[in-house]
C-alpha cells in the first residue's frame, strides 16, 4: 500500500456537493461511491443523481426493518445499493437534479447512466479499508459527526468520540501519512473524507480524521459498490 | 417585607438572552450573520439564535480542548442547536445498532502485509 493516497488527484471524485437542509447525506455517500467505481471501470467521471434516491428509494435494511430510507429524514447507503440493483441503476445529476426536498419519484429507466450490480461491506480493520480504498475506489462510510458541527480544519483526532452512534454518511477518498498531532506526539496518519455540506465547510468541503483508532466509529460501516460497464 | 424582596432584573429568569446584547459574542454573531447571509424574520428569532450561537461558541471551545490538532470555531451551523443540526444535516438511519450488513455480505480479507 502506498504511504499516502488520494482519489481526487486521479480524477475519481466529483466536486463537493451541498445537501442543504435535508438529511440526505446517505444519498451523497452512495452516489460518491458509485461515481468512483464507475470512473475506475470506465475512465469517465459522471456526476450522479441524489434526488433519484431521495424521491424513489424507500428500501428497508434486510436485518433491521425499522432502518428504512426516507428521503430527507435519513437512510442507509447499503439500502440505497439494494434499491439501485432492483431499479436497474442511477440517472445523471443533470437528468434528475437535486432540489433538497423530497418529491414525487420521476425516475426514467431509459435515462440510466450507471448500473449497479452488487455491493460489499468492508471489515472494520483500517488496513483492510485502506487496501479496499486503493484497489476499489472511494468508499461509503458512516460515522459519528459530533465534532463536525464546529470543525474548521486540521486533522480531527478527538480524545473522546462515540464509536457506536453513527449518524452521518460521507465518502472516504484517500489517506495521508503525516498530519501533525500535538497530543499524540508528532505526525499521525489521517483519512481524507468528502462531505456534502458545500465547499464553505471544513477544508474546502473535506474533513481530515485521525487514522488507526476507529475514530468516531468510521471503520464500523464501510461499503463498496460494483457497477456494470456496457 | 415587600421592600426586602430582590426583584430579578437580569434575563436569567426570563431566558430571553438580553444579557448577550452589546457583548463580544453579539459582535461575533453579527459577523457570522454577514458572512453566511443569515436572515431572521423577528427580533425574538434573532435573540433565540443569538442564545444558541453563544452556547455553540462554548461547545466549539470544548471541542477545541478535546480535539487540539483540528481547528474548531464558527461555522455555517453555529446558529443551530445540536438537535436541529442532527435533524437537518445528518441522516444515517439505524446507526445506533452499529454495522448493518444489508444484503451485500462481507468483502474477503485482503493481504495487507508489507
Amino acid at each position: 500500500l502506498p504511504e499516502s493516497f488520494d482519489w481526487r488527484e486521479k480524477g475519481a471524485v466529483t466536486p463537493v456537493k451541498m445537501q442543504g437542509s435535508c438529511g440526505s447525506c446517505w444519498a451523497f455517500s452512495t452516489t460518491g461511491s458509485i461515481e468512483g467505481a464507475n470512473f475506475i471501470a470506465t475512465g469517465k467521471l459522471i456526476n450522479l443523481s441524489e434526488q433519484q434516491l431521495v424521491d424513489c428509494d424507500h428500501t428497508c435494511d434486510a436485518t433491521d426493518k425499522r432502518a428504512c430510507n426516507d428521503g430527507c429524514s435519513g437512510g442507509l447507503m447499503t439500502n440505497a445499493y439494494e434499491y439501485l440493483i432492483k431499479a436497474g441503476g442511477i440517472q445523471e445529476e443533470e437528468a434528475y437534479p437535486y432540489t433538497g426536498k423530497p418529491g414525487e419519484c420521476k425516475f426514467s429507466p431509459e435515462k440510466i447512466a450507471v448500473r449497479v450490480t452488487n455491493f460489499t461491506n468492508i471489515p472494520g480493520d483500517e488496513q483492510q479499508i485502506a487496501a479496499r480504498l486503493v484497489h476499489h475506489g472511494p468508499l461509503a462510510v458512516g460515522l459519528n459527526a459530533v465534532f463536525m458541527q464546529t470543525y474548521i480544519g486540521g486533522v480531527s483526532c478527538p480524545l473522546i468520540c462515540g464509536k457506536k452512534f453513527l449518524n452521518h454518511g460521507v465518502l472516504l477518498v484517500g489517506y495521508g501519512a503525516k498530519g501533525f498531532s500535538i497530543l499524540r506526539l508528532g505526525n499521525r496518519p489521517y483519512w481524507i473524507i468528502k462531505n456534502s455540506w458545500g465547499e464553505k465547510w471544513g477544508e474546502d468541503g473535506y474533513y481530515r480524521l485521525c487514522r488507526g483508532h476507529n475514530m468516531c466509529g468510521m471503520s464500523s460501516m464501510v461499503s463498496a459498490v460494483m457497477t456494470k460497464t456496457s | 417585607i415587600s421592600n426586602n424582596i430582590i426583584r430579578q432584573v437580569t434575563d436569567v429568569l426570563t431566558g430571553d438572552n438580553h444579557a448577550l446584547v452589546g457583548t463580544a459574542t453579539e459582535r461575533q454573531f453579527i459577523s457570522f450573520i454577514n458572512k453566511y447571509g443569515k436572515e431572521y424574520s423577528t427580533r425574538e428569532e434573532y435573540m433565540h439564535r443569538l442564545g444558541i450561537f453563544a452556547k455553540n461558541m462554548m461547545r466549539a471551545a470544548e471541542h477545541q480542548a478535546l480535539d487540539p490538532t483540528a481547528v474548531h470555531g464558527v461555522t455555517q451551523f453555529s446558529d443551530l442547536s445540536e438537535e436541529e443540526f442532527e435533524a437537518r444535516f445528518l441522516g444515517v438511519q439505524g446507526g445506533k445498532s452499529g454495522t448493518l450488513l444489508g444484503g451485500g455480505g462481507e468483502a474477503p480479507v485482503l493481504d495487507v502485509k508489507d
